[in-house]
C-alpha cells in the first residue's frame, strides 16, 4: 500500500497542484528525538512519466513519522514540548552558523550535529540573526534527532531597539521578506526535525510581517482532526 | 551531466574577478573572451558556494579574518564602497539536451542580488538573501555542449557602516535588507567586511523532461494512539511543453532494513 500511480493531465505551459490520495500506514516505526527512541526514517520518491517521453522527473526525501506540539505553559510562561504525544524536557544548544566566511561544508554540519547530539542535545535553536539553515544542516538533525527551533531574519537589535530606534518596521521590503520566508519554508518544510519557527530574536516583526507568517504556518484545517485518540 | 531527475552541483571549476577589474561584458565574458588565470589576469580561484571575503581568503589577497586581529587588517564595505566587493564569477558546465528536455540552472541562495549570462544571455535575480532561483536555461545551451555561465553578484543595497564602539548589528543599516544581520558584527561576531556577498549556497542544473516536480510537501496525521497513520503528498506539476502532458504521478515509501535491503 506503500506505492500509488495517479493519472494527471497538466495543461499546456501551466503549473498545477496535485495531492495524492493518502498512504496508510499501519505502526509505522516513529522518528524520536535523540534520547526518546529511533530516528526512524523512510525514503520518499515522487516521480513522473509523461506519456510519449517517459520519465520527466523524480524527487526524494528522507521523511520522519512524527508529531511535535507545543504551546505556552500559563505558570511559568515557558514552552512545553510534546513528540508523539510524550512530554519532552528540552536541553537545547543555541546555534548561529558553523563559520562567519559561510564555509558551510557537510563534514563541519554533521561532525557539529553529531556533537550537540553527543552532549545529550535534544534541540537547536537558529538565531534570528543568522541564517535560515541549510538543508545539509537539516538531514544531519534528522539523522541525530536534534529538533530545531528556526527563527526568521529579525532582531530587537537591529529591527526595533535602541537610541534612537534601529528600523522600527523591520526591513524595507515587507513583500520581499515574505517572499524569502516562504521560499524558505518549502525549502526546509519536509525535514523531521524541523519543530518550531519563531518570527525573530527577542522582538516580534512588524504587524503586517507576523500576521502574514501565522497565517501561513497555522496548521490546515484538515489536519486539526488528526488526534492520538 | 545531469540525469533526469537528478541534479549537478556546479561547487567547482568557479573563477572570481572584482567587477572593477574586468572590462568585459556578461556577453562578452560567456562568448568570446572567457576568461582565464594568469599574471596579469584579475582573475582568481573562487569559493561557490561562499563569499567574495571567502574567496579573497582562499587566494591569500586578504587574510584569514577569525586569526587574531587579522580581521582588521581588511578593508570594510562601508569605506571600499560596494563596488569594492561587487564580484564576477565565472565557469563552465557540460550539457546537451535531446528533444522535450529542459535544464533548470539552480542558485540556492545568493546575497543580495546578481546578473546572470548564460552563453551571452542575460538574466536578472532578485534581490533577498534567503531565497531560491531557479532559472529555464534550456533555450541558451550550445550545441556543442560546453556551456558558459558568468554571475555578476551585487552586496546588499544596505551595508552600513560599523561604528567606532563597535555594538549589536553595528549601525543597524544591515536590518533594512532581507539578509543575515550579524554581518555588522556582533558581541561574539568581528564584522564581516563585505557583508557576506556572494554564492553564499549552492549551485546546480537538473534536467526535466516537459513536466518538473516543484516543492512536494510530506504530512503525516497520526489516530488510534499511533497504530493508524497517513501520509499526505502534494507537489506541484508544471508542463513546460506545448501541449498537454498526460502523466503517471507516482509515489513510493521504502524503509531501509539493513544495509541496501528496502522494504516497500
Amino acid at each position: 500500500e506503500h506505492i500509488q500511480s495517479q493519472k494527471v493531465s497538466v495543461p499546456a505551459g501551466s503549473t498545477i497542484q496535485y495531492t495524492f490520495p493518502q498512504l496508510y500506514f499501519y505502526k509505522p516505526n516513529l522518528w524520536w528525538p535523540n534520547g526518546m527512541g529511533k530516528q526512524s526514517l523512510y525514503n520518499v520518491v515522487i516521480s513522473i512519466d509523461v506519456e510519449g517521453f517517459g520519465e520527466s522527473d523524480s524527487w526524494n526525501h528522507h521523511f520522519g513519522f512524527r508529531k511535535i506540539e507545543s504551546d505556552i505553559d500559563t505558570a511559568t510562561g515557558g514552552r512545553l514540548f510534546k513528540v508523539n504525544g510524550q512530554p519532552i524536557f528540552i536541553r537545547g544548544g543555541n546555534w548561529i552558523l558553523s563559520d562567519g566566511l559561510l564555509r558551510l561544508s557537510e563534514k563541519r554540519y554533521h561532525t557539529d550535529i553529531k556533537f550537540h547530539a553527543d552532549m545529550n542535545f535534544n534541540m537547536i535553536r537558529c538565531w534570528g540573526g543568522g541564517l535560515a539553515e541549510r538543508p545539509e544542516f537539516y538531514h544531519y538533525c534528522d539523522i541525530y534527532g536534534l529538533l530545531v527551533w528556526q527563527e526568521f531574519w529579525i532582531t530587537g537589535d537591529v529591527d526595533g531597539r535602541g537610541v534612537p530606534v534601529s528600523n522600527p518596521n523591520g526591513p524595507l521590503d515587507h513583500d520581499l521578506f515574505l517572499l524569502c520566508a516562504r521560499d524558505t519554508v518549502k525549502l526546509l518544510r519536509n525535514h523531521p526535525s524541523l519543530a518550531l519557527w519563531v518570527g525573530g530574536n527577542e522582538q516580534v516583526p512588524p504587524p503586517d510581517i507576523n500576521a502574514a507568517l501565522k497565517k501561513d504556518l497555522e496548521l490546515h484545517p484538515h489536519f486539526q482532526t488528526s488526534s492520538e485518540n | 551531466m545531469a540525469e533526469i531527475g537528478k541534479k549537478s552541483k556546479l561547487n567547482s571549476g568557479w573563477l572570481a574577478a572584482r567587477s572593477t577589474e574586468v572590462e568585459l561584458s556578461g556577453a562578452q565574458l560567456t562568448t568570446t573572451h572567457p576568461p582565464s588565470i594568469g599574471p596579469s589576469s584579475p582573475w582568481m580561484e573562487a569559493a561557490v558556494p561562499g563569499t567574495v571575503l571567502g574567496t579573497l581568503v582562499k587566494n591569500k589577497v586578504v587574510p584569514d579574518p577569525f586569526y587574531g586581529l587579522q580581521n582588521e587588517t581588511i578593508i570594510d564595505i562601508a569605506d571600499s564602497g560596494r563596488e569594492y566587493y561587487t564580484f564576477w564569477f565565472f565557469t563552465t558546465f557540460q550539457c546537451k539536451l535531446s528533444e522535450s528536455q529542459h535544464l533548470d540552472l539552480n542558485f540556492r541562495a545568493i546575497n543580495y542580488s546578481a546578473e546572470v549570462y548564460i552563453n551571452g544571455h542575460q538574466k536578472v535575480l532578485p534581490k533577498g538573501m534567503f531565497r531560491r532561483h531557479s532559472l529555464d536555461v534550456s533555450d541558451v545551451m550550445r550545441p556543442d555542449g560546453t556551456n558558459l555561465l558568468a554571475v555578476l553578484v551585487h552586496p546588499p543595497d544596505h551595508p552600513g557602516r560599523i561604528p567606532a564602539q563597535g555594538g549589536q548589528g553595528g549601525d543597524h543599516e544591515i536590518g533594512k535588507d532581507v539578509a543575515a544581520q550579524y554581518v555588522e558584527g556582533w558581541d561574539w561576531m568581528a564584522p564581516i567586511r563585505d557583508r557576506n556577498t556572494g554564492i553564499w549556497d549552492e549551485v546546480s542544473i537538473s534536467r526535466t523532461g516537459p513536466v518538473k516536480i516543484i516543492d512536494p510537501h510530506l504530512v503525516s496525521t497520526f489516530f488510534d494512539d499511533y497504530k493508524r497513520v497517513y501520509l499526505h503528498a502534494t507537489l506541484e506539476m508544471q508542463n513546460k511543453s506545448s501541449w498537454v502532458a498526460d502523466c503517471s504521478v507516482n509515489v513510493q515509501v521504502t524503509t531501509e532494513l539493513e544495509g541496501n535491503i528496502c522494504l516497500v
